[in-house]
């Protein structure tokens, strides 16, 4: 795991973060559902609270799709390339590529659009990112850089786990059976020194 | 777009969705096969401005060249350790394969040091340093 130049993190007394969605985009529930379901996969193992709030501009996360380019600098490119960014806390800014093929349910692997992404398996990364984590070379960590279209990978990597627990703590309730059985980085080059 | 259940939806029902992966924006990268350093190919630019976005290639006050120099090697041997392929600042068909994945929009290598791989950070020898809004 890795953390963004400085370690910026949401400041102590914001733990209960709000979300919201750009109105522009009329999101159906069912694909604000599958960003409910990433943000969850965060607070389970960190002490933090996401909850959706219908006031786009207060809220501390926001959430929209864009084409091409946006007015922050980085625009997207179309279907595939780059399909999302997000901002280091506590901007809050998290934006998705509007051209790409989200899928939102059923089984993608068997998608016959081969250019399909899975929403989920992106949020969750993002999510990463928003909370203050930077890339990591671990391949099967959620903060990995690439994802290949037609795959899902929404499951935290314990090198994701070790990374947020060390800037926000580790969630009292975590039991730590929600994460993959991959190794971290730091495990495994214990291991190797061994 | 959204798919609520695309394992359903045969592909003549979707057109102008049917991509196949070899389209995405990066595909121009393939050609680059066997490109060596000291070769100058068209395109390589663009494949340094890829570099660029993703911090790999500190920002120059000029254009960037067709030409494969050390700068472009450099980068590519920071990205095949970051990506643990086989470093070896060549633009062989596992790096390539690797190049054009679909990928998150934010940087590697912030302000020209990364931790990315190992936890060991790894910095540019250079004063003009990429730096990005994130």
């Amino acid at each position: 795991y890795s953390f963004f130049p400085g370690t910026p993190v949401w400041p102590e007394g914001r733990r209960d973060l709000t979300f919201a969605f750009l109105p522009d985009n009329e999101l159906s529930d069912e694909a604000k559902a599958v960003f409910v379901s990433a943000f969850q996969k965060w607070s389970t193992v960190i002490p933090m609270t996401f909850t959706e709030t219908t006031s786009f501009y207060s809220a501390d996360i926001k959430i929209g799709f864009y084409v091409g380019d946006h007015g922050d600098g980085e625009a997207f490119d179309g279907v595939l390339g780059t399909l999302a960014h997000a901002f280091s806390p506590p901007s809050g800014m998290f934006h998705l590529d509007g051209d790409e093929n989200w899928v939102i349910g059923g089984d993608i692997t068997t998608s016959t659009v081969t250019s399909a992404i899975d929403l989920e398996s992106v949020a969750v990364h993002e999510i990463g990112h928003l909370l203050g984590l930077g890339h990591s070379s671990v391949e099967e960590s959620i903060m990995y850089p690439t994802i290949t279209s037609k795959t899902k990978k929404v499951d935290l990597a314990n090198d994701d786990v070790q990374g947020i627990q060390k800037l926000y703590g580790a969630n009292p309730s975590y039991d730590g059976s929600t994460t993959s059985s991959t190794p971290s980085t730091e495990a495994r080059e214990t291991s190797a020194a061994r | 777009r959204f798919f609520p259940n695309i394992t359903n939806i045969p592909p003549w029902l979707l057109p102008n969705v049917t991509v196949p992966a070899a389209s995405s924006a990066w595909d121009a990268f393939q050609k680059f096969g066997n490109c060596r350093p000291g070769e100058k190919v068209d395109g390589l630019a663009k494949l340094k401005k890829y570099f660029n976005y993703f911090g790999y290639i500190p920002n120059l006050p000029t254009n960037f060249t067709d030409d494969f120099d050390d700068e472009l090697e450099s980068a590519l041997k920071t990205y095949q350790k970051n990506f643990n392929l086989n470093v070896t600042g060549e633009l062989d068909e596992q790096t390539i394969n690797h190049l054009v994945r679909p990928r998150c929009g934010n940087p590697d290598i912030v302000n020209g040091t990364t931790t990315m791989n190992s936890g060991k950070p790894m910095s540019f020898n250079s004063s003009k340093l990429h730096t990005v809004g994130h």
